[in-house]
């Protein structure tokens, strides 16, 4: 475990706790591409099958089991609870032009035809791609709340520092893995025009608004 | 590879 390992974690466990808390405190959803949410829960659970039969660390477990109960948790505010302030009309990214694609591509480009590997390649895959409909939905409102924007930082950051992680393993210990590291690159570059407007606006204490 | 690669990251 190094440091930017640590920090990438750190990032992502923030980014979920803020989705949930902004949407529980604010009682509401708005802004928030449940679809997205749906692929994130699609992307732990096919992740994290081997939760129970391959034990690594109390804290592999642990942040295992802290992301999937939250991302069902976020979704279940939204669907459910939360449902009245969903956006429905704006949320319409097709989420089967990124289920099925990765579907094909896990069974094609893998480390290892097993049904175990098979299901943990998908979920790289989907990931890279599963915060589409979020920028979509961003893209199309033409703005996104501060606490959302902040999600996005928190959520964008913690891929890129996993490439940092990458770059570390690789010349501390020769370790790299061509699958994560080419699915975390598109995944950190999807998020650049974002990272833009948040520095140059959210920093400065503006809405993050995309030009119109 | 052979062996099924162990993913210990997250």
């Amino acid at each position: 475990m190094n440091v930017f390992r640590f920090l990438g974690d750190l990032s992502h466990l923030v980014a979920i706790v803020i989705l949930l808390l902004k949407i529980w405190k604010t009682r509401s959803c708005s802004g928030i591409s449940g679809r997205s949410q749906i692929l994130f829960a699609i992307v732990f659970t096919t992740r994290y099958l081997d939760l129970f039969s391959n034990f690594i660390s109390v804290y592999n477990t642990s942040m295992k089991i802290v992301y999937i109960t939250c991302s069902y948790a976020t979704v279940y505010l939204i669907y459910g609870k939360f449902k009245a302030t969903y956006d429905f009309n704006h949320d319409t990214f097709r989420i089967e032009f990124l289920l099925v694609p990765s579907a094909i591509l896990a069974f094609l480009v893998n480390h290892d035809f097993s049904p175990l590997e098979i299901l943990w390649t998908f979920s790289i895959y989907l990931e890279s791609v599963a915060i589409l409909p979020q920028l979509f939905l961003v893209s199309k409102t033409g703005e996104a709340e501060t606490i959302t924007s902040h999600y996005l930082f928190a959520l964008g950051s913690y891929r890129l520092l996993y490439l940092l992680n990458w770059l570390w393993r690789y010349f501390s210990q020769g370790f790299y893995d061509l699958i994560a590291l080419l699915s975390g690159i598109l995944q950190t570059v999807l998020y650049c025009d974002f990272f833009y407007l948040y520095i140059s606006k959210v920093l400065k204490g503006k809405k993050l608004s995309l030009p119109a | 590879s052979s062996e099924s690669p162990n993913h210990d990251e997250l």
